[in-house]
């Protein structure tokens, strides 16, 4: 029977995100909750894997919470995930998409950085790796992956908040969702939730040109923009992040399409008032009952466009 | 923990490149400490940026100088925070 009473409606700390994994596992046997890696600070990087079976399928990633401070991605994430469980068997479209696919979804993929946010500063956006010969802590792990590395829109100071790292892949936390990337080999979508300011991306970041799927990701992306905005009228801007918002070397669609992985998003969430990373608990279900008709029309159109 | 009285946070709305390359300077400034939630790019886009107690009036100057919007999103960052806490504490109890 459920009901351990999560509220998810409510911000709640990596020990009861995590129980609550725990528990969706438990409760439906076709989510399995599996380890890839594990942070700077030794946590386990938790992936919930979504499949009815077979063997290696196609296959669809799902992240939250890389830049720790924006809370409302790791709970929306975690609604996401009840949502996608529940509707399997009852709704036509998850139900035909877990039938030939299998979705993984890591809820948080900054653990060191979400602990920080709730002990130590709300503010805190990187992760909390030492890097040697700095008083200061952290890579923006958004700008540490192997696309366009150290580019226009990177810090190379470690004591700034975009800070791209040492090297290339140097933040656990990235490199073990490369290597499983990687190891898996058969993604075929790869969407990253982050929030403020209402945007829905695709490559690149780290150069102002269009990507050779440009026409169809533009398509898809207003499609899955529209679909957001019929709940409640959010407005999302679609287009590249280089010209979007800005310029922004080492980001994580760029390595993923550079990877293969046509179907390449970041999402930036909503903000429709004037909060930002402290959107009021009461936005999460709005939030994320508006974001999820968006990752549905994108999943989807992924299912019916095998490449 | 690190508290954040006083801390603003404002929309700086600039109308032409070279304000875009004026805040582009600003950002450059580490000793102002500022955290910018959206970085400076094209005129088009808003920058939100964060401004420790300390930095607001010379970042307030800075942006008056050179004639460039801004508005207040958030007056005292702490309130915003402490409303937060509490809602997580109710929450909890709850």
């Amino acid at each position: 029977q459920r009901g351990t009473g999560f509220d998810f409606g409510t911000y709640h700390t990596l020990e009861d995100i995590y129980a609550e994994l725990d528990h969706l596992a438990s409760e439906y046997s076709f989510v399995e909750k599996i380890q890839i890696g594990q942070s700077y600070e030794k946590r386990p990087l938790y992936v919930l894997k979504f499949s009815t079976g077979g063997s290696n399928r196609p296959a669809i990633w799902l992240d939250a919470g890389i830049h720790s401070r924006e809370w409302v991605t790791q709970a929306s994430a975690l609604w996401i995930a009840n949502k996608i469980a529940s509707d399997y068997g009852t709704d036509a479209s998850v139900t035909s998409l877990l039938d030939h696919m299998d979705l993984f979804l890591l809820p948080v993929a900054n653990p060191d950085g979400f602990v920080y946010t709730h002990t130590s500063n709300r503010m805190w956006r990187k992760t909390r790796s030492k890097i040697p010969g700095s008083v200061c802590y952290g890579v923006d792990p958004n700008r540490n992956w192997d696309a366009g590395f150290g580019g226009p829109g990177a810090s190379k100071n470690p004591c700034s908040d975009s800070y791209h790292g040492p090297s290339a892949n140097s933040e656990v936390e990235v490199r073990s969702v490369v290597d499983f990337i990687k190891s898996h080999g058969n993604f075929k979508a790869f969407l990253t939730l982050h929030s403020y300011s209402q945007l829905l991306m695709y490559p690149y970041g780290y150069k102002c040109t269009r990507p050779a799927d440009y026409a169809e990701l533009e398509s898809l992306g207003r499609s899955a923009a529209n679909a957001i905005k019929s709940l409640y009228g959010t407005t999302f801007q679609v287009g590249p992040i280089c010209t979007t918002i800005y310029m922004a070397g080492g980001t994580t669609i760029d390595w993923t399409y550079a990877n293969g992985v046509k179907y390449s998003f970041s999402l930036e969430l909503r903000d429709t008032g004037r909060y930002a990373f402290l959107l009021p608990s009461s936005h999460i279900l709005p939030t994320a009952t508006e974001t999820w008709p968006a990752l549905l029309d994108i999943m989807v159109h992924v299912l019916e466009h095998p490449y | 923990l690190e508290t954040f009285v006083g801390h603003q946070v404002l929309r700086v709305r600039t109308s032409n490149e070279e304000q875009v390359k004026q805040l582009q300077l600003l950002e450059s400034l580490e000793h102002l400490q500022l955290d910018f939630w959206i970085n400076p790019s094209a005129s088009a886009v808003p920058v939100d940026v964060r401004i420790p107690a300390a930095s607001v009036q010379s970042v307030k100057a800075f942006l008056e100088s050179h004639g460039i919007e801004y508005s207040i999103l958030i007056e005292d960052l702490q309130d915003v925070l402490d409303q937060e806490k509490q809602d997580m504490a109710r929450a909890a109890q709850r």
